[in-house]
């Protein structure tokens, strides 16, 4: 079962000003995120639970931290997985979802079933790849997209080559 | 043209093809144009002078000098089009890297910037900002936000409850930003999104700055009694502006309605295909 208590004592704790500001040593900054992070598992059981309820089909969620940095070993290998964005305003969204994946051409269909446009952009300075689609969320609710990798085919690379401006 | 562009239905955004450097947005609902040259600066952080012992550290922050230094006078870029986006990589050096992006839809220009790991290896503590700099008359004014509220006028070397005898040329002119900070002349406002609380100004008329990063090599004697100064090789940070260009009269129901969806953003949750159906008995 899922529990959400150690993640408020968390965010308890770090109303310190020292939390907010980043006005404390560098050990006590790195136990605020020790504190942070064990509290993230048990709050994630518990919003597992409820996507499970509300769906109607029990799975193994993943939270993928470091999308920021186009990091999840899920999207970057699985060939077919759901995407469940959740959209926590009270009014409906429409939103990109940016997915690190392999150099594939995928396939994203929305909860409908119906085929949504999508790109498979290279990251110049990483040269890794992101799954781009448009998803529309509704208020206060979720949308569940699911994405199959097409076998054998590779993405168009539209990149343009870099362009080297004269140097200074 | 040799000019780099990036545009949807609602935005335009040119670069400048010898620097790499962001030039122009344009906003083609409301056909305003306006020059904004954005780009990286650097405070080298005090380490106490002559006319004050204070370090820039923790609690304080206090440059050396009041002109920041660029970071780079240009950038290598990279120009990324496809129907869901159109983007430019700029990477300006080693540790700073920027993309600004369009989606299809999007009232604003997303920059996404990449700052660090900070190079201390002069033995000087730097402190980085983005800066935009636009010909908007602005009169020494600029807002901020409080907590993504209420919208506060700054004056600059001014405070509106004391007679203040500005110090700080440039830290004395700095002020919390939770969500935005905007400058407008009447007619046009520029207003910026943060996707977390930052230090902000703006120094000169029509210019906005935000920090982004810091890594300073001595205490503030303030009560840390240790150096902002990250082990190893240091962090480096990623994080994003949302700029929008809009008429002044306008503006409001724009950065309101964008920093809602920026603070209350859509979570993802992924799972791998199937599942096993599932009710509570």
């Amino acid at each position: 079962s899922g529990d959400s208590a150690p993640l408020k004592e968390a965010m308890a704790v770090l109303q310190h000003h020292d939390a907010v500001s980043g006005t404390s040593r560098q050990h006590v900054a790195n136990d605020y995120a020790r504190q942070l992070a064990e509290s993230w598992g048990p709050c994630e059981v518990l919003l597992s639970n409820a996507l499970a309820q509300l769906s109607g089909s029990k799975k193994d969620f993943v939270f993928c931290h470091k999308l920021n940095i186009s990091v999840c070993p899920l999207t970057q290998n699985a060939e077919k997985f759901q995407v469940t964005i959740y959209n926590p305003l009270g009014r409906k969204v429409d939103w990109m979802v940016r997915l690190p994946v392999s150099e594939h051409v995928y396939l994203v269909k929305d909860p409908n079933g119906t085929v949504v446009p999508s790109d498979v952009v290279t990251v110049p300075s990483s040269d890794s790849q992101d799954l781009l689609f448009s998803a529309s969320v509704p208020a206060l609710g979720f949308s569940i997209y699911s994405v199959t990798r097409v076998p054998g085919q590779s993405p168009q690379a539209y990149d343009r080559h870099p362009r080297s401006q004269k140097p200074w | 043209s040799r000019v780099l562009v990036i545009q949807n239905e609602h935005i335009r955004a040119r670069f400048n093809p010898d620097t790499g450097l962001l030039m122009e947005i344009e906003n083609l609902d409301e056909n305003l144009l306006l020059p904004v040259r954005q780009a990286f600066y650097w405070y080298n952080a005090s380490m106490g002078n002559n006319l004050s012992s204070q370090a820039s550290g923790a609690y304080i922050f206090r440059p050396e000098r009041q002109e920041p230094l660029l970071v780079s006078h240009w950038a290598k870029t990279h120009l990324v089009k496809t129907d869901l986006v159109q983007e430019v990589h700029q990477n300006f050096s080693a540790w700073c890297s920027q993309v600004v992006r369009l989606y299809p839809g999007q009232r604003y220009l997303e920059l996404e910037w990449t700052v660090g790991p900070i190079p201390t290896g002069d033995s000087w503590g730097k402190e980085i900002i983005s800066r935009f700099d636009t010909t908007l008359e602005t009169d020494g004014l600029f807002y901020t936000d409080s907590n993504g509220r209420e919208i506060l006028e700054r004056r600059r070397d001014y405070r509106p409850t004391w007679k203040l005898n500005q110090t700080e040329p440039v830290a004395g002119n700095y002020y919390p930003v939770n969500s935005r900070i905007y400058i407008t002349d009447g007619k046009t406002q520029l207003t910026v999104l943060t996707d977390r609380s930052q230090g902000g100004s703006s120094l000169g008329d029509g210019s906005i700055e935000l920090m982004v990063h810091r890594r300073l090599l001595v205490d503030d004697a303030r009560g840390v009694g240790e150096p902002l100064l990250e082990e190893g090789s240091g962090l480096w940070v990623r994080g994003r502006h949302l700029v929008l260009l809009d008429k002044a009269r306008t503006a409001a129901s724009g950065h309101r309605l964008q920093a809602e969806k920026e603070v209350l953003a859509p979570q993802v949750v992924l799972a791998r295909g199937g599942g096993v159906p599932y009710c509570l008995k």
